[in-house]
């Protein structure tokens, strides 16, 4: 998305001149001052406000997510390097535009024959699906939902460093997170008691324009509002995530059909 | 080097023939975009246009923009027009009319319907390659998304998963009205 090129008529659309937020005398080791608890995992933000943050412009978050636990889909204004400090998952990048590529129908129609109706059921296709494991750096668009599975024993551990400053971002400098799904309440600062709840976008609109868009029924356009949804952006799976990814047994079997 | 670069360059586009639309639906309407690949002065200038002409009560697919804010302004008729900002709250909810001006923030999601007399609009983009991503229908972001995760964020069946997924399944950017006969353009 670089938008600066070789343009002699560049913007000055965005004002990043950090000469004023620099005046730095010190230095020092920074750690979360927000904890927002979620019903499978943690979200620790770091204050953005501190004066190292705004001189580089960029903002950070640490997420824990425990086994089964599903980070739902969200974008951001900025793009952002996410580091796997531990554990092991998936990650669904949807990109706009980008056709569904990971399909069951070749699959199904295999094992219909042989077992029927549960496998017509299980039909599905959607983007690429990525897994991840520790020491995995994923770079992460900004505006490109996404979202992210632990399918693994241990909790992951993962650090994101979102550069809010990049010719990407046209807002403000803070960050921001648009949910897709779900609702979460933005936890209490360090400094400010005050707590908010952030709604997922659909529940920006109205329930009858939603539904028409969806071209779906009230009812169901009120449940992806997630009206009365607590528990936050980090949800648990109960029965597992059960998505389409090729295996290294698949890649074998289709060696041997002409 | 200048002559033979800037100082020739094609600095007009028409977006108003029909004979242009990149988008048409016969009976939701259509979108024609004016971006750098077609007018190269574009990308020096970091904008792009976009003319949308939506039949009556058609819907634009509910999207945001990626990369720009747009800045919409009513040429005719009348739209619905909702705003919905990252905490999910609705910062418009109103009528766009013929002479009106609507900014849309990067990211903020956004969802327009025509009303009975159609609604007509330009939109103009502050980047050269903006891009948008519609949250349902072809190529959106929740078709692309597995039904499981569908599942698991909205708490929903499979079967209502599937509904979301598929139901604007075949439709891009512009959605036709269901039960509805196509007005005049």
């Amino acid at each position: 998305f670089g938008s600066s090129q070789e343009s002699p008529f560049q913007s000055s659309r965005r004002s990043v001149s950090t000469r004023d937020e620099c005046q730095i005398e010190r230095l020092n080791a920074l750690e979360p001052t927000r904890t927002v608890r979620s019903e499978a995992g943690i979200t620790d933000y770091f204050d953005e406000d501190n004066e190292q943050f705004r001189c580089a412009g960029v903002s950070a978050i640490r997420r824990v997510i425990e086994p089964r636990g599903l980070l739902l889909p969200s974008m951001s204004n900025a793009p952002r390097l996410v580091y796997i400090v531990q554990g092991r998952g998936m990650v669904g990048l949807v990109m706009p535009g980008c056709p569904e590529t990971f399909q069951s129908f070749q699959r199904s129609e295999q094992y219909e024959r042989e077992e029927g109706e549960r496998h017509r059921r299980s039909k599905d296709e959607h983007q690429k699906v990525y897994q991840f494991q520790e020491g995995d750096v994923l770079a992460v668009p900004n505006g490109f939902a996404y979202w992210c599975y632990n399918d693994g024993e241990n909790p992951v551990v993962a650090i994101t460093v979102l550069d809010t400053s990049n010719d990407a971002n046209q807002l403000d400098r803070s960050h921001r997170q648009f949910l897709l799904a779900g609702r979460q309440e933005e936890g209490r600062q360090r400094y400010r008691r005050e707590e908010s709840i952030k709604e997922n976008i659909l529940r920006g609109f109205g329930t009858e324009l939603l539904a028409a868009a969806f071209g779906i029924d009230m009812e169901l356009a009120r449940k992806l509002q997630c009206r009365d949804d607590t528990r936050g952006e980090i949800v648990r799976a109960e029965n597992g995530l059960q998505v389409l990814r090729p295996s290294r047994r698949e890649e074998e079997e289709r060696k041997s059909i002409n | 080097g200048l002559e033979e670069t800037y100082c020739s360059m094609k600095i007009k586009q028409n977006i108003g023939d029909p004979r242009r639309a990149d988008v048409f639906n016969p009976r939701g309407g259509r979108i024609t975009t004016l971006n750098s690949e077609k007018l190269p002065i574009l990308r020096f200038i970091q904008m792009r246009a976009e003319r949308v002409v939506l039949y009556r009560n058609a819907m634009v697919s509910p999207h945001w923009n990626i990369n720009a804010h747009s800045i919409m302004y009513c040429t005719g008729g009348r739209g619905r027009v909702e705003v919905a900002d990252d905490k999910g709250e609705t910062v418009f909810d109103g009528e766009l009319r013929q002479g009106q001006l609507l900014i849309v923030p990067q990211n903020y999601a956004v969802l327009e319907r025509a009303g009975s007399e159609g609604f007509q609009f330009v939109s103009i983009k502050t980047s050269d390659r903006a891009m948008v991503s519609s949250i349902v229908g072809k190529t959106s972001a929740l078709r692309g998304m597995p039904e499981e995760v569908l599942m698991n964020s909205y708490r929903i069946s499979r079967d209502e998963a599937r509904r979301v997924k598929l139901t604007r399944g075949d439709e891009v950017a512009i959605f036709a009205p269901r039960r509805e006969s196509r007005a005049e353009a």
